[in-house]
């Protein structure tokens, strides 16, 4: 119940607190106020041999849920007049940076993850958990191909990947007073797993071959590098629309084109 | 508009379930990978080609780096001075973007095409993404960071200076805190 000590990096429209280990707790914008922390977690895949493997084509969790990796990260903030942005290091193969834009009323996650370790001969499928004090009741939100949302359920099915969906541009969810939205930069799936949270994956590493016709594992020996972005509002007002707007600009941002410079360019 | 064919061909292989879940070998990964990108390579000749039409400049002169999502451009590496960035907007609204270029560490002051001066910021990058050599083999360790605002296509001024300028007009400094 006790506020946790920390740093608060904000600018005109969005206040993000962190704690002393260096996580996310609270974000405030657009007027609201709500308790947000984020970690990145992974699902250790089932071992080759075993009913079910995850592959290509299957994610098979482990049913215990995902590990926990981080307990304390190190921080680099950088401000500026323009964008503050935050550096966060959870370990050798995860790291994020979160940035927020003057005159920008959204958060811009920017992670990076990988190569994902197997020295552990254990596949691994990593996401990232936002948790809020938004209580959804079940209930969450996911695009369809970017066009109409569709209601979702927690726990219609009782395994993790039952309740998995494809978020193509955003996933949702509120209750009568806030709205938790996060949009995706590429097709990813997705999920509401506990009260409040939400959660994307983001990067898979997987060993055995999942039998279902690929005839490979899903071993993904690079890096990835992404963005999460987070739209925290009151549950009241038509937001909705807001969202899509952004998501068409987040999808379609201005192409750049470099050279010297020359008279009369006007 | 045979190079735009190229890219509708290889966008229509794309709609294809494998090429958007990975939900296939590494090398037919890797296929898709070099059917898209030469196809976009097509495309930026273009699009160039359509600059060319509005500017006295060849098109060869016209360069679009496709990584700057890891912030690499050949372009912008080696201390931009004159550098002009024809900002094009395929939104059908106008719209206020923040763009980030890759630029070595420096003083730079940015211009809009009525010739005002726009705040700008040097971010440095990750030092995760700078550690990944073989991803990023160039020098920039900082992106200049500054809003856009575009109805179509708009342009900017990019010239390197040493900050003595005006200070407002020079690109500002990230301040830096570690905790």
């Amino acid at each position: 119940s006790k506020e946790p000590q920390g740093e608060m990096v904000g600018n005109s429209l969005v206040k993000l607190f962190f704690d002393n280990n260096g996580f996310l707790w609270k974000v405030e914008m657009n007027g609201v106020s709500a308790n947000v922390s984020q970690k990145f977690l992974f699902y250790e895949a089932t071992k080759e041999g075993d009913k079910q493997t995850s592959g290509a084509y299957i994610s098979a969790p482990l049913i215990q849920g995902a590990n926990i990796r981080s307990f304390k990260i190190d921080l680099k903030i950088y401000d500026g007049p323009l964008v503050k942005e935050i550096h966060q290091h959870f370990n050798n193969w995860t790291s994020q940076v979160i940035r927020i834009y003057e005159g920008v009323s959204r958060v811009e996650f920017e992670w990076l993850i990988g190569p994902i370790p197997v020295g552990d001969r254990l596949g691994k499928e990593v996401v990232t958990v936002f948790s809020s004090d938004i209580r959804n009741q079940y209930v969450f939100h996911t695009d369809s191909n970017g066009r109409e949302m569709i209601n979702r359920k927690r726990n219609i099915m009782k395994e993790i990947p039952g309740n998995y969906y494809p978020i193509t541009g955003r996933i949702v969810l509120e209750d009568d007073k806030k709205r938790m939205t996060l949009l995706n930069d590429r097709a990813q799936g997705g999920s509401c797993l506990g009260d409040g949270t939400l959660e994307l994956m983001l990067h898979r590493r997987l060993l055995h071959d999942d039998s279902r016709g690929l005839g490979e594992p899903l071993n993904d020996t690079t890096v990835a590098r992404g963005k999460i972005y987070m739209i925290l509002n009151s549950a009241d007002n038509d937001t909705a629309t807001e969202e899509r707007l952004i998501q068409q600009e987040l999808h379609l941002p201005v192409w750049l084109f470099f050279s010297r410079s020359f008279l009369n360019v006007n | 508009m045979n190079n735009l064919n190229k890219l509708k061909q290889s966008l229509g292989i794309m709609q294809h379930h494998d090429a958007i879940t990975g939900t296939c070998k590494q090398h037919v990964v890797n296929d898709y990978t070099r059917i898209l990108s030469s196809a976009l390579t097509l495309a930026e000749h273009t699009a160039k080609m359509a600059l060319q039409k509005l500017t006295s400049l060849k098109t060869g002169q016209f360069v679009s780096c496709l990584q700057l999502n890891i912030s690499i451009c050949e372009f912008t590496q080696n201390r931009p001075n004159n550098l002009l960035v024809t900002v094009y907007n395929p939104l059908t609204r106008a719209t206020k973007q923040y763009v980030r270029i890759p630029v070595p560490r420096g003083y730079y002051m940015v211009k809009d095409f009525k010739g005002n001066a726009v705040k700008s910021q040097l971010v440095p990058l990750p030092e995760e993404l700078i550690a990944l050599k073989y991803l990023r083999p160039n020098l920039t360790q900082y992106d200049l960071v500054f809003e856009a605002e575009v109805e179509k296509l708009g342009h900017y001024h990019i010239k390197s200076t040493n900050g003595d300028f005006e200070s407002q007009n020079v690109s500002v400094d990230s301040e830096m805190k570690e905790l």
